[in-house]
């Protein structure tokens, strides 16, 4: 089973269209291996993307740099899947 | 936690559980049928629940879930439905009063290739498990290989994209087996795809930003199907065609059902927003489904009460 240890998903919020577009950009770097969970298209709708724990930081010091606000919404995604697994063991029994 | 017999709606389950589950609830109501209506591309079954009370090619509701293999709230708030909709007839006049004129299809694991490919080996995976030609990626985004729009902004041409569409329309089987099943039944009234997890509920189109004919009726529908949903528990939802609500998609389900003829089309996107994404505590399974089930019943009363 894959384990996601040090993955983060992060939501953002865009101010504008040049900050949609920027996400878009950032969408488009095939070696980041980001996973978009919501994909950015309007500033009305927040972007989720979940981040290997590699590209972490590059993907935090692009979005300080552009000034594109975001929040963690998963710290760490291995824990939350720890947790449903052992949920899941504990309904079996 | 909510059960029946040994099942608990409250947990997430593996694809073998929760097709046991199916064959429970046919054991247990006489009007509730299991038949396939295809197989995925890795040769395993696509299971429907079929409720009907009588009568020959009646007009039908279709309901499908997990599509999106990760998208688990999905699967489950299904199962929840599907043992409401068995229990509560005969005792709920509504439901009763629909199924005792409409039948009622219920496609609770759409994609479970890619759904025992989550349990297995990668909780993350969305697509199908088809092998591309000439590719080192695996899957295709099932929600962008149907025929309407096919190919065109909205979806992604590249094999190793979560939104990749697949080489040609009906390119998977779960597609096609859907798409098949709708053709032959021919009757389809109102067609329900329910994914996760940004608190939507969508009507066509989402491939053109030309609005659909009956835009201002599902516009209303959703309003009142939303206004149920949201009186349970405050859960806050938008509504609107999918191209204005949340962004530009090509190759949908609910878009090809509409341009069949069937107009009550719609998707649902479940919960969460905010928390937890794809991995929503199995403590809210039951809450998510009871909520969904509000609105479910308005567009199944509207259908009912305005067939066409």
């Amino acid at each position: 089973l894959e384990t996601f240890v040090g993955h983060q998903v992060l939501r953002i919020k865009t101010k504008n269209e040049e900050e949609v577009k920027q996400l878009q950009l950032l969408e488009s770097l095939e070696h980041l291996e980001l996973d978009f969970w919501i994909n950015p298209s309007a500033t009305a709708v927040p972007v989720d993307v979940r981040i290997p724990a590699v590209s972490v930081q590059s993907v935090k010091a692009f979005l300080e740099s552009q000034g594109i606000e975001y929040s963690i919404l998963i710290e760490d995604l291995q824990d939350v899947l720890d947790k449903e697994k052992q949920d899941m063991a504990e309904s079996a029994q | 936690r909510q059960r029946s017999g040994s099942f608990d709606f409250g947990a997430y389950h593996t694809l073998d559980d929760i097709n046991s589950e199916l064959d429970h609830l046919v054991s247990e109501y006489s009007f509730v049928e299991k038949i396939q209506i295809g197989e995925s591309y890795e040769k395993r079954p696509l299971y429907v629940l079929k409720f009907s009370t009588g009568g020959s090619n009646r007009p039908a509701i279709w309901l499908d879930a997990g599509i999106h293999s990760r998208e688990w709230v999905t699967q489950a708030s299904a199962l929840w439905i599907a043992n409401k909709i068995a229990s509560d007839y005969g005792t709920d006049a509504s439901i009763t009063s629909l199924l005792d004129k409409m039948d009622l299809f219920l496609l609770p694991v759409a994609n479970p290739d890619g759904f025992v490919y989550t349990h297995t080996s990668n909780r993350m995976w969305r697509k199908t498990r088809s092998k591309i030609p000439g590719s080192i990626c695996v899957g295709v985004d099932p929600n962008r290989n149907w025929d309407a729009g096919f190919g065109e902004a909205g979806a992604s041409g590249n094999s190793c994209s979560e939104t990749y569409h697949g080489p040609y329309p009906n390119s998977e089987p779960e597609v096609k087996s859907i798409v098949d099943f709708v053709k032959s039944h021919g009757n389809i009234k109102a067609f329900v795809s329910i994914h996760s997890y940004s608190q939507l509920l969508l009507y066509p189109y989402g491939y053109t930003e030309t609005p659909v004919p009956d835009q201002q009726e599902l516009h209303e529908v959703s309003a009142k199907a939303v206004a149920a949903l949201s009186s349970l528990y405050g859960t806050k939802y938008k509504y609107g065609s999918i191209i204005t609500t949340i962004y530009r998609a090509s190759g949908g389900t609910i878009d090809w059902t509409y341009n069949q003829g069937i107009k009550y089309s719609f998707t649902f996107e479940l919960r969460d927003t905010g928390r937890y994404g794809f991995l929503l505590p199995a403590k809210q399974i039951v809450p998510t489904a009871e909520e969904t089930w509000l609105a479910l019943k308005v567009i199944m009363e509207h259908t009912r009460d305005n067939m066409y």
